[in-house]
């Protein structure tokens, strides 16, 4: 049963990339088959694989707006025996428009559902995570009518408080209307800076509120975590000792374990 | 004459709001009038000024969708004598959606220039900052068609460099299409870390590719600056001796004496 994970919030530089790259690298290194799909039109996640994503590339604009296939536009990600992405290109950007005067209003949510569940039917993964750019536009709506779960990363900042309101309010909206199955499975704190009382008490509060959603671990501010795209890496092959790297690993073992007690 | 200045760039996390902030904060100690207009459904700016955002509260959704004045929807900042700002309130989120079905398409890029251009037709401004959401949507088309200046920031990391390119040919289309005064006209460098060699790697890429239109100030990453907001301050009032107020200080003063040379 392959577990597909949206990875969401409007508020921007919390840490999605950085988690569905991350993740889904340790859940590869530990042999799992894992699929990335980047729906942001800057394209971070495929830059962290060190997948091209120039404008003509294929990718998840193909998907999307021209009904071709996910195993036809995806790439291997190279290092890894069983991670593959399906990339990003800056068309993408242009999608919410397209999608507009292309595809009857009705179905513009569900065509990554469609397109996931084509490519489901004949490549076993066990993990799909998908990367949403920082806005509540088409694309992360697609991402929201895809799955059964909900990542939200919050990062330990003031200002990454304020926005978990009106994501939530986004992810009822589209329960609702579109996606009966949608839960908020998982919250991810990230950035955590032990220098400052302002990390813990956003901590404190985010448990306060999510409770048993919230994962154990916490990830940490690490430089090597934002040095290790600029090599074409995740933080988990670039520097795996570090506490970057180390958080993300007990983060994925965390979700992996938690989905076992159902 | 008024100077207004759009902050733009939607890589997610920069500093778009700390530096619309804390550049209009040290605008307004320094005895100048300025107007902060917040086009982030997020509302971050408003909330750092300690100003009322709930949903029904009057702000720029008011301004855009039902066209009344700034003059009737903005605040005074709290503990500032020449500081205003037009809130952003939630429902500002809906509005690329329903600009679509309210307004011409040929007028909804135009909605916030004709409202400044009222609202400064009877109020002495010297500064105008526009805030930002990390999206290209009707906020920063608007955004974009309503000033001379557009201001950049970049932060110091890996990703934030992919996405300036997007942000420029989305800037060369405003500037095409709707405005042909539109300039990129400053370049602000933000959360530069020291102990890194990737944050120095980002400002020679940057000093390289924009040349004289990047600040000689670079915002050092300051913990200060993340918990000024936590207590409804900039940090230009929360810690004026900080290294990153004194380095928004030095960018503000840059960037009113730039404008003297013309
Ligand atoms: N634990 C961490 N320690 C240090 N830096 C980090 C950490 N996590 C992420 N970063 C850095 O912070 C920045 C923002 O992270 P990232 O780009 O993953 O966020 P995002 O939510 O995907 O942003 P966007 O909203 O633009 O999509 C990046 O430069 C990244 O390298
Ligand atoms: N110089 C700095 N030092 C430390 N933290 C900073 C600095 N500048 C900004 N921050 C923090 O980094 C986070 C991102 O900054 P900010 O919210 O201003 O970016 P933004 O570009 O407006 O984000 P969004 O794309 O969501 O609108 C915030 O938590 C902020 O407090
Ligand atoms: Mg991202
Ligand atoms: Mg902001």
């Amino acid at each position: 049963q392959t577990r597909i994970i949206t990875i969401a919030n409007q508020k921007g530089g919390v840490g999605k990339t950085t988690s569905a790259v991350n993740l889904a690298a340790s859940m590869a290194l530990a042999g799992l088959n894992v699929l990335v799909i980047d729906l942001d039109p800057q394209g971070n996640a495929s830059t962290a694989f060190g997948i091209d994503h120039y404008e003509d590339a294929s990718g998840s604009f193909d998907v999307l707006l021209d009904g071709e296939a996910i195993a036809d536009m995806m790439s291997a990600a190279e290092g890894f025996d069983s991670l593959w992405v399906l990339p990003a290109t800056l068309d993408l950007a242009g999608a919410d428009i397209e999608l507009i005067s292309t595809v009857a209003e009705a179905e513009r949510p569900f065509l990554l559902k469609a397109a996931l569940a084509d490519f489901l039917a004949d490549h076993e993964m066990d993990y799909v995570f998908i990367d949403c750019p920082p806005s509540l536009g088409m694309l992360t709506i697609n991402a929201l009518a895809a799955v059964k779960e909900v990542l939200i990363p919050i990062q330990c900042e003031f200002y990454a408080l304020e926005g978990v309101q009106q994501l939530l309010r986004t992810i009822e909206f589209a329960k609702e209307r579109l996606n009966p199955d949608l839960e908020v499975s998982t919250i991810l704190l990230t950035m955590y800076n032990s220098t400052t009382n302002l990390s813990a008490s956003v901590v404190e509060e985010v448990r306060g509120y999510f409770g048993k959603k919230v994962l154990e671990t916490v990830i940490p501010r690490s430089i090597y975590v934002a040095e290790a795209p600029s090599f074409g890496q995740s933080v988990m092959t670039y520097d795996p000792g570090s506490t970057g790297a180390v958080a993300y690993l007990a983060a994925a073992r965390e979700i992996t374990e938690r989905k076992q007690k159902g």
